[in-house]
């Protein structure tokens, strides 16, 4: 897989859409 | 695309001798075996990995005896709802859930030994109209059930001695979610598969709904097994038991697709098939008729090794990063294979036929 396929990947995605998403 | 860049492994390499024979249990008083798990269980300070059979109306643990013999411990009895399924629960010893019901689970029980009082023990953890159960480490059950209006996806914290603690709710999809999978590396991340094929995402510590990932019509009816998260991504290992064959679909029974949460986006790692002589075949009445069954029955997945019943009878053994098919066990002469469990690890395979009896592989 390369990031061309899947967009910028981000190694903190956890905590980042953690922070983006309702609670 | 690493998987098409592989050569094919030749049925003739699919070796028998790589799943030895190491012991066999017959439950003679099972009617009929409806699934079977490994438990760890301490009796007398002595802690042992034991197997817990499950019929209509029965669950038993049996132990480990010298010249690689079984001895039943203990039977638990139950009435009118049959048993459907066991729950196990990983990392924890002296404890094992079992949902109940009749197409679908109306009741999770929980099955223990109590110390306090010297006696094995049942009690009720949950009940409604349950659509998926998982058991979580950290003596934890996750399950979705559904009412007329919504649906409810929650987690129950087990006592040591079997009690249940207080429950968290996880915010659910508009969809019914159809399993769960843990994501190994990362401990408060659990995914999930839904009724319109989605993969979904959830903080286990704030109970959000992070993201909802489509995985694509062209593999439908999609079911997590397991999850890895590893340098941004998030791998999660599907099935497909009833998916239609196509051109795109192949004859895949499970496949690992790489998700970026970040985007939402997906590409297929590798695809594992059925090995060739054991595809599937054309339903031509009812509802699915036109679709392929694919000759996947049941199975279970562990690190990267997934086992299944296929229709024909036999146990299929796939390496899911290699994507390929690396053992076949097929119909004991006996009568065909009905389930395949991985006990607490890869090194072992349970088979089970329907008539109670559960071989130990070594694999």
């Amino acid at each position: 897989c390369s990031e061309s396929d899947l967009g910028p990947i981000s190694l903190n995605w956890f905590e980042e859409l953690s922070a983006e998403a309702p609670s | 695309d690493v998987v098409e860049q592989l050569t094919p492994v030749p049925l003739d390499d699919l070796r028998e001798e790589s799943l030895q024979l190491v012991s066999k249990l017959k439950d003679c008083s099972s009617s009929c075996a409806v699934d079977v798990s490994a438990v760890w269980w301490e009796a007398a300070g002595c802690r042992e990995l034991c197997v817990v059979t499950a019929s209509e109306s029965s669950v038993s643990l049996w132990k480990p005896l010298p010249a690689a013999c079984w001895g039943r411990v203990y039977t638990w009895l139950f009435g009118e709802i049959p048993v459907i399924q066991i729950v196990p629960l990983p990392d924890t010893c002296n404890l094992v859930c079992i949902a109940l019901g009749e197409l679908e689970i109306g009741e999770i029980r929980l099955l223990l030994y109590s110390s306090e009082n010297d006696s094995f023990k049942q009690s009720l953890v949950k009940t409604g109209n349950i659509k998926a159960v998982l058991g979580l480490k950290g003596r934890r059950l996750v399950s979705s059930s559904r009412t007329v209006q919504e649906q409810q996806v929650e987690i129950v914290s087990l006592s040591e001695a079997g009690r249940s603690k207080d429950g968290q709710t996880l915010m659910p999809p508009e969809e019914t979610v159809l399993a769960f999978a843990e994501v190994e590396g990362m401990r408060d991340a659990l995914v999930g598969t839904t009724a319109v094929n989605s993969v979904v995402v959830w903080n286990l510590k704030t109970g959000q709904l992070l993201r909802k990932m489509h995985i694509g019509y062209s593999y439908p009816a999609s079911i997590c097994h397991r999850a890895y998260s590893d340098a941004g991504l998030l791998f999660v290992v599907l099935s497909h038991p009833h998916a239609k064959e196509s051109e795109s679909c192949g004859n895949a029974a499970f496949r690992v697709i790489a998700f970026n949460p970040t985007t939402a986006r997906s590409a297929a790692v590798t695809f594992s098939s059925l090995p060739p002589g054991h595809a599937g075949r054309q339903v031509p009445r009812g509802p699915r008729a036109g679709f392929v069954i694919l000759g996947y029955l049941e199975g279970d997945v562990k690190d990267a090794s997934a086992a299944a019943v296929l229709t024909s009878g036999a146990i299929a053994v796939w390496d899911l990063l290699l994507g390929c098919c690396v053992a076949l066990l097929p119909p004991d002469p006996a009568g065909t294979w009905a389930l395949a469990r991985w006990a607490t690890t890869t090194a072992c395979l349970l088979a089970g036929q329907r008539d109670g009896t559960v071989c130990l592989y070594r694999y």
